[in-house]
């Protein structure tokens, strides 16, 4: 089940998304 | 504890184990997870992506953890 660069793309993004969605949430409750 | 309900911590349990690239679908964790409405799942899946545990991959239904690699 290989992805196409496009999908990979998009997950890499997703996932820098959601770490940025973390730290903030981070940074709100330290 | 993480801060996360039992049920919640069901799910991300389940999406951090999961190896695949595309994560894993709504339909899995509800396979997975047998005794959980679909709506319960939706409502934790929303939960956890919006405090940065999880994250959408190729389309809305499939997930993965930020934190499982």
């Amino acid at each position: 089940n290989q992805l196409t660069a496009e999908q990979q793309r998009k997950i890499e993004e997703n996932r820098r998304k959601a770490l940025e969605r973390r730290a903030e949430r981070l940074g709100q409750t330290v | 504890n993480n801060g996360l309900s039992a049920n919640q911590n069901q799910v991300l349990s389940l999406i951090r184990g999961c190896p695949d690239q595309q994560g894993i679908s709504i339909h899995d964790l509800k396979q997975r997870l047998g005794g959980m409405s679909v709506a319960v799942i939706k409502q934790a899946v929303e939960f956890l992506s919006n405090e940065g545990h999880i994250f959408s991959t190729i389309d809305e239904d499939h997930f993965k953890s930020t934190d499982n690699d």
